[in-house]
């Protein structure tokens, strides 16, 4: 998890801000 | 075999997973097709054109990744909203989005291509491939303008450009996949899905195939990149260590 952690932050949890 | 397959998925189910993949498209597009067409005759002018050209490599570099980097967020959400993906276990949701987004980018990239001048949408406004002879890779750049010209003449709609998309980024054959099967069947679905979108259109019989024809020029444009970027890396460490992280997660080997 560690050397994926920003697409496991984006899959858990918000979307793009402008989405 | 393909037809054996489609009497056992209902039409129903195929209709609510067409529905589903291009509601998802559609929601997380970075631009409005409104938007592309205000934009498609803004061009870029000769003088900005050599402003770029004046840009140093780094500097290009940075601000291409950067590019990249923003759309692979929406990229994400695409998939996030395809019904299924969320089911399957991260491991494997992490791998086909690392395997595919630049995949699906490409894709995408025609939305915001336009063949008739050979120019593309690039920080708002409109260019040919001379806007990245600063970044030193003419071969990858005349690659995927050429990859542009010939997705945009197969005229895709919106709903086949979502489904072939989805259907890419659903790639089975991944490496380190731990339940391929399940990514199988997604993929098998949403394949049905988009020859009877095609159908529906009375488009070309062979469109389908023309479409997965397209696949290894995507392949060898993605690989291309992944060598120009262990090449720039090696040359501009410290750059390349600033690059945006969810690029280097991405990218990083």
């Amino acid at each position: 998890t560690e050397r994926h952690k920003i697409l496991h932050r984006l899959l858990q949890e918000g979307s793009p801000s402008d989405i | 075999e393909s037809s054996q397959l489609a009497a056992e998925i209902s039409s129903l189910e195929i209709d609510r997973i067409a529905q589903n993949v291009v509601k998802s498209h559609l929601e997380t597009c970075q631009y409005t097709t409104e938007e592309l067409k205000r934009l498609a005759w803004t061009l870029y002018s000769p003088e900005e054109i050599r402003a770029l050209q004046s840009k140093s490599c780094e500097a290009m570099w940075q601000q291409c990744s950067l590019q990249i980097s923003n759309a692979i967020q929406y990229v994400v959400e695409f998939a996030k909203r395809i019904d299924g993906f969320m089911e399957l276990c991260q491991n494997d949701q992490i791998i086909l989005l690392k395997a595919g987004c630049l995949e699906v980018l490409l894709i995408r990239m025609i939305r915001a291509f336009n063949p008739l001048n050979n120019t593309v949408l690039f920080e708002g406004k409109y260019g040919g491939v001379q806007m990245f002879k600063s970044l030193g890779c003419d071969d990858l750049i005349s690659a995927i303008f050429e990859l542009g010209r010939n997705l945009c003449r197969l005229q895709l709609s919106d709903e086949e450009l979502a489904l072939f998309t989805a259907a890419v980024l659903l790639s089975p054959d991944r490496p380190w996949l731990t339940e391929s099967k399940k990514v199988q069947k997604l993929q098998d679905k949403i394949y049905v899905a988009l020859q009877h979108e095609i159908q529906k259109k009375h488009s070309a019989e062979d469109k389908l195939s023309k479409m997965v024809s397209k696949l290894p020029l995507m392949k060898t444009i993605c690989n291309l990149h992944l060598d120009k970027m262990e090449f720039f890396r090696l040359l501009h460490p410290e750059t390349a260590m600033n690059f945006p992280p969810l690029y280097k997660e991405v990218f990083n080997s």
